[in-house]
């Protein structure tokens, strides 16, 4: 069925924070945000997969610029749950396609891990939502998972 | 900062299917949602966490009455890829706060987990774009869930 593919948005000015091996019990996942939320540090994408053996990873995006907040933040955090570990990451680029219902969402996700697949750029973090299917890369992948992309869909760059 | 939080979506007609310790590389992500696209499922979220010596899972869900098929189709690229393990779940229910944009995104995500913390809800699953945060939680904790977010948010239930 016809997908409705309205464009490539991305983004260069966010960093991930990573902190793996958290209780997967109720209320860990307001311990790791509530301090962030309360610096008013701003977050977007949150990504937690299933657990496994009772423990689970908790990913985040914020702004370059709060990095090294939130990274001290996160480590107290850390610390405090006993998690395994805790990282960051601020050479990613955040890329998303914009369009598509339900119905097309498979296909829209499919054809876009397929172009970056081609050009060898792996996928680090993928969050979803019905209109939209963002992922993580490397940043210095950016240019060209954005204009193989706006090929795979045949849009034309702005 | 106001937060608009327009209200709280949920369904419980989903599966989710995960495969755990996939190679982390380029590719992969298509080899997985490639043949369960290709067989017309319709997919709504797919979250991949950052991965851990270079593997990591992926987990998507599917409308319940098409998890039979997806599952015996993960299950073949599971063998091809050499996946560690798959598996799904259809005791699923997904939820959702619809509202607010990036600058209230932590706070509305935190104060929802702090929600479904209080009534002792487990969160299975977090995916989120700017608009909205969706989780994943047991079925049988859908309607406590749906009532006690609509309390924290002060939203009157439909
Ligand atoms: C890991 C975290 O999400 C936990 N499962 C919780 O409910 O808070
Ligand atoms: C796991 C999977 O997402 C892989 N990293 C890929 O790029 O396809």
């Amino acid at each position: 069925e016809e997908v409705l593919v309205r464009g490539v948005a991305f983004n260069r000015d966010e960093a991930q924070l990573t902190i793996t091996g958290v209780p997967d019990q109720p209320g860990v996942a307001h311990k790791i945000l509530g301090p962030i939320s309360d610096a008013n540090i701003e977050v977007d994408m949150i990504v937690q997969n299933i657990g496994t053996d009772g423990a689970t990873d908790f990913t985040f995006t914020v702004h370059r610029n709060e990095l090294e907040q939130a990274k001290n933040i996160l480590a107290e955090t850390g610390k405090s749950l006993g998690a395994k570990n805790w990282s960051s990451d601020d050479k990613i680029a955040k890329i998303s396609i914009i369009g598509g219902g339900m119905r097309s969402h498979a296909g829209v996700a499919t054809q876009m891990f397929e172009a970056l697949a081609k050009e060898n750029i792996n996928i680090q973090l993928i969050s979803t939502s019905e209109i939209k299917v963002s992922v993580v890369i490397d940043e210095k992948y950016l240019e060209l998972a954005v204009r193989s992309l706006h090929e795979a869909f045949d849009l034309h760059e702005a």
